[in-house]
C-alpha cells in the first residue's frame, strides 16, 4: 500500500487478490494493446571536448562516450536489464495505485570513470582520474 | 496510440544552444572536472617531452580500462624513439588519482650564463589542489649519446636539493641521488624527487629548486653537455621536467550548483 497505515487496516487476503487481479489486467491490457514497449536500455551519447571548443587545453581525449539510461521500466521488469527486487514490488503497488506510486525509474547501476589530460594555466599537465562519468549498465530501480 | 520510442525521443529537445547556455553549460562541466575556470595555458606544445610523457601514461590507463568494455577516443599520437614510461611508473599510476607534471622555470640563457660545470632546475608546485598528496615525484632529465671520443668513460650525475637561496652566502646543497652512467648511454635519467616533493608542498618557502653537478670518473666538475645531458637547450622533447603522482587524502564535495 501507498498509504501504510490504511494497508495494515485491511483485510490480508484482499491486498493478495488486487495484486493478481491487477497482473492480470495488466497482462491483458499488454496483449490487446499489441506494441513492444522499449524497456530500459543504453543508449548513445558521446560527449565532445572539441564541439565545446576545448581542444587548446585539453588533450587527451577529443570527447568520450558518456552513454544514458531511457526506456520505460514496464511490467514484466524480469525481462528487462537489471530489476532490482524493490522496482519489482514497485511496478506492481503502481498498477494497482497508479496516481499515488510512480512506475520505477531507469538509471545507471553501473558507471565507470575516466582519465582527462590537460593543461593547466602554467602550462603544467595534468592527468585525472574522474570516476562515474560512463554508464556501464542501465537498470530499473 | 503512440509508440514508444517515439515518446522517448519527444521528451528531448533538439535545438542550437544559445552562447550563453553553452558558457553555462562549459561552467557546468569545468566544475564536474573540478576546475575554476577554463585554463589558458600561454606558452604550450603537445611534443614537448613532458606532454608526451602523460600521453603515454594516459594511454596506459585507456589501455587497462579497455577490457572492461568501454572505449573512448583515443588521439592520434606522436612517435618516439624510446619509451618514457616505465613499470615503476605504471605501479604509481595504479595507486594514483591524479599525475601532475611540471616545467623547468629556470630560463636557459640565465642558467648558462651562471653556471659552467652544474644546471639549476626549478619547478612551482604551488597549483597543486588541496588535498593532494604526492605518493611518488620524479626528476626526469635526457642523455643523449656523446661523441667518440668519451664512448668509453663513465661520469656521475648528482641531483642536489638547494637549501639556501644563492644571493644569501654559499649555497647549501643536500645530496638527494646520484647515478653512473655511461657515455655511450641513451634514455630517460629518472631521479626520485619524493620526500623533497612532500617538503616543498608543506613548505613552499623551501622549494629553492634542485641543482645537477656532473663529475668524471677522477672527480672533475665537467659540462653536463659533454655527458650528452639535455638540461636547457636541445630538442623540446628531451627536455627535462617533474613528474609528480597523487593520491586523494580527502573526499571533497563538490559546491551546490
Amino acid at each position: 500500500s501507498a498509504h501504510g497505515s490504511k494497508g495494515r487496516q485491511s483485510n490480508r487476503s484482499k491486498p493478495q487478490r488486487t495484486v493478481q487481479d491487477a497482473l492480470k489486467a495488466v497482462e491483458a491490457a499488454t496483449d490487446n494493446l499489441g506494441f513492444s514497449k522499449e524497456g530500459c536500455k543504453k543508449h548513445e551519447l558521446y560527449v565532445s571536448f572539441r564541439d565545446l571548443g576545448w581542444q587548446d587545453w585539453i588533450i587527451a581525449p577529443e570527447g568520450y562516450a558518456a552513454y544514458y539510461c531511457e526506456g520505460e521500466c514496464a511490467f514484466p521488469l524480469n525481462s528487462y536489464m537489471n530489476a532490482t527486487n524493490h522496482a519489482i514490488v514497485q511496478t506492481l503497488v503502481h498498477f494497482i495505485n497508479p496516481e499515488t506510486v510512480p512506475k520505477p525509474c531507469c538509471a545507471p547501476t553501473q558507471l565507470h570513470g575516466i582519465s582527462v589530460l590537460y593543461f593547466d594555466d602554467s602550462s603544467n599537465v595534468i592527468l585525472k582520474k574522474y570516476r562515474n562519468m560512463v554508464v556501464r549498465a542501465c537498470g530499473c530501480h | 496510440n503512440f509508440s514508444m520510442d517515439n515518446e522517448v525521443r519527444s521528451s528531448f529537445i533538439q535545438r542550437r544552444l544559445r552562447s550563453q547556455e553553452r558558457r553555462e553549460m562549459q561552467r557546468e562541466i569545468l566544475s564536474i572536472l573540478g576546475l575554476p575556470h577554463r585554463p589558458r595555458p600561454h606558452v604550450h606544445t603537445k611534443h614537448n617531452a613532458a606532454p608526451m610523457f602523460m600521453l603515454d601514461l594516459y594511454n596506459t590507463i585507456s589501455t587497462d580500462a579497455e577490457p572492461h568494455g568501454y572505449s573512448y577516443y583515443k588521439p592520434a599520437l606522436p612517435t618516439q624513439a624510446s619509451p618514457m614510461v616505465t613499470s615503476q611508473d605504471s605501479r604509481f599510476l595504479d595507486d594514483a588519482d591524479m599525475v601532475m607534471s611540471f616545467v623547468n622555470l629556470v630560463e636557459q640563457d640565465q642558467d648558462l650564463l651562471h653556471q659552467q660545470h652544474r644546471r639549476e632546475f626549478r619547478f612551482d608546485l604551488s597549483r597543486i589542489p588541496e588535498g593532494e598528496a604526492v605518493t611518488a615525484a620524479e626528476f626526469r632529465i635526457y642523455k643523449d649519446f656523446v661523441q667518440e671520443r668519451y664512448e668509453n668513460e663513465t661520469f656521475i650525475v648528482s641531483i642536489y636539493q638547494v637549501l639556501q637561496a644563492p644571493s644569501n652566502s654559499e649555497v647549501e646543497l643536500l645530496l638527494l641521488d646520484q647515478r653512473d652512467i655511461w657515455a655511450a648511454e641513451e634514455g630517460w635519467l629518472v631521479f626520485d624527487l619524493t620526500p623533497t616533493s612532500n617538503l616543498w608542498l608543506v613548505k613552499p618557502e623551501q622549494n629553492l629548486g634542485l641543482q645537477l653537478v656532473l663529475e668524471d670518473s677522477h672527480g672533475h666538475r665537467r659540462n653536463p653537455r659533454l655527458a650528452g645531458l639535455v638540461t636547457g637547450t636541445g630538442p623540446q622533447d628531451k627536455q627535462p621536467f617533474m613528474v609528480a603522482f597523487f593520491k586523494a587524502s580527502e573526499v571533497r564535495f563538490r559546491s551546490i550548483r
